[in-house]
């Protein structure tokens, strides 16, 4: 349990929503 | 079999007896994802938080976003009335926490509330403070450590620049401020141990 975040799927919700900055960001 | 999941973020303390394991944390992640994801988005305000790689972000977020939800809800531990507000909007008092088995973490969150909301911040102050916050250098996982160190001072400096302006007869401020971030480090420990007794149970 050395990395709370990844095992309790926080990692997964912070990059999901960091995603969706890169997408809407325009090129 | 637990019958209390005590954390705030949760709507409510009680826990249905008859759901599994992972119908309660489903219902819990359910509750807590939105204040993660304006953590989040929070961060991606920061100027100069976008010009860090990904990996990077991604670990300030990881090893942070426990602290910076202890800030933005320390309004939720009423040190005077002796209550915690869940995201349900029901209050529950320290007394009936603890019956239900909360122990020193309940007295360390309400320890750390009181020190916090003593300070009496703006809402400005306190928006820079949680920035100090989650950009922290010795992080886990930190690739470019020059990088989030450089905008970790920078935004150091900006916190106590306005600190210093808006209490001008109360130096102490910025220094009481800074004290806290041990504080919540070692929240975060305590919380990691709260979350590996959860998975035991």
């Amino acid at each position: 349990f050395s990395d709370p975040a990844s095992n309790l799927g926080l990692e997964d919700i912070i990059r999901k929503a960091l995603m969706g900055n890169l997408e809407e960001r325009p090129e | 079999n637990r019958m209390h999941l005590l954390c705030p973020m949760n709507t409510s303390p009680h826990v249905n007896p008859h759901k599994s394991g992972h119908g309660i944390w489903e219902e819990f992640s359910h509750s807590f994802t939105p204040a993660v994801r304006e953590v989040v988005e929070f961060a991606k305000r920061i100027p100069g938080f976008s010009d860090l790689s990904q990996h990077d972000q991604v670990s300030l977020l990881k090893a942070g976003t426990f602290e910076v939800l202890v800030v933005r809800f320390a309004s939720l531990f009423d040190v005077k009335d002796r209550t915690v507000t869940f995201l349900g909007g029901t209050k529950y008092s320290v007394e009936a926490l603890r019956a239900m088995g909360a122990g020193d973490f309940l007295t360390s969150m309400m320890d750390f509330s009181e020190n916090l909301m003593g300070l009496s911040l703006s809402e400005e102050e306190m928006s820079l403070f949680t920035t100090v916050v989650l950009i922290s250098a010795d992080r886990s996982g930190i690739e470019n450590v020059n990088s989030v160190e450089a905008l970790q001072e920078t935004l150091i400096r900006h916190l106590k620049g306005l600190i210093t302006k808006n209490h001008t007869n109360e130096s102490a401020i910025f220094t009481k401020l800074l004290l806290r971030l041990p504080e919540l480090r070692s929240l975060n420990n305590m919380h990691s141990e709260q979350l590996l007794a959860f998975k035991i149970h």
